[in-house]
């Protein structure tokens, strides 16, 4: 993946967190992959974050750096068994939200600066070990836009 | 043990990314 293809889904991750934390940018345009990914992803927020709550309250995700840790070891071992499709993508940006929400919970405010980082940890996250399965399944525009968009 | 947790998350997550995976699927037939 090119380092624009890295900024576009950083960009990607960036929206989503902040439909998910209801802070939307103003002015912004969302693209078409956006659109779809809000849609997408938060239709399985919510499982997301029931499923895992009981895990996470175990967890004090009290700093960035904490959210990274959990975030880099639970994603490592969700693709370690080699499967990759759209819906374990979405999962990537689902968990995400779900940390980036309990981050805002334990620190009462999220400075832009955190939410930053970890779309960049998603991003990072999704090129480095899904990057060349998008590529080959016709990219966000082309194959996931395609596959999930409303009919 | 925190290895258990993060196993159990990492079940659901697949779990909830292959449900959403073939329930697109099927809606694509």
């Amino acid at each position: 993946m090119t380092g624009c293809e890295f900024e576009f889904t950083r960009e990607l991750a960036q929206d989503y967190l902040q439909h998910v934390l209801r802070a939307p940018q103003p002015g912004s345009s969302p693209s078409e992959a956006s659109r779809v990914l809000r849609s997408v992803a938060s239709s399985v927020q919510n499982e997301v974050e029931r499923r895992l709550e009981p895990c996470l309250d175990n967890f004090n995700v009290a700093s960035v750096e904490t959210a990274r840790a959990i975030f880099s070891r639970v994603m490592e071992q969700e693709f370690g068994d080699g499967v990759v499709n759209w819906g374990r993508v979405v999962t990537v940006f689902a968990f995400g939200g779900v940390l980036t929400k309990r981050l805002l919970r334990e620190r009462a405010a999220l400075d832009p600066d955190a939410c930053k980082q970890i779309s960049h940890l998603i991003a990072e996250f999704v090129v480095s070990h899904t990057g060349e399965w998008i590529r080959q399944n016709g990219g966000w525009e082309h194959g996931f836009v395609k596959k999930f968009e409303p009919r | 043990t925190r290895a258990e947790i993060e196993e159990e998350c990492v079940l659901q997550l697949r779990r909830i990314g292959d449900k959403l995976h073939f329930q697109q699927k099927l809606l694509n037939l």
